[in-house]
């Protein structure tokens, strides 16, 4: 039988409103070690985007692994990649759920 | 001092 695997997503976020909008959970050396979106909320970017939903998991944001990063340190890596003016955008590779 | 509990953090951006 067909060993099933997850599919990796690219999500392109762009920066159209003062928030991100996404709260996560979960880093290296928890029971969730890559984080997990736990809410989207209205009126942010990632709602008005329209791809990136509860549960997912962030694999990668703007290219850069979160494999291995605690929580506080995924944290700081996808608040700053909101807040450079470099990109007017951010790229989050996630993995839907498992059904 | 006990060990720091990570599981419940969440964070919100």
């Amino acid at each position: 039988s067909p060993i099933p695997v997850p599919c990796a997503v690219l999500v392109r976020v762009m920066k159209n409103a003062s928030t991100l909008g996404i709260a996560i959970e979960g880093g290296a050396n928890t029971q969730q070690p890559l984080p997990r979106i736990v809410t989207i909320q209205k009126g942010g970017s990632a709602h008005t985007c329209g791809r990136l939903k509860v549960g997912q998991v962030i694999l990668e944001v703007n290219g850069v692994s979160l494999r291995g990063r605690e929580h506080k340190e995924a944290a700081r890596i996808i608040a700053e990649a909101f807040k450079t003016k470099e990109k007017d955008h951010i790229d989050f590779l996630v993995v839907e759920p498992s059904p | 001092s006990p060990p720091k509990d990570y599981e419940d953090e969440v964070t919100f951006f």
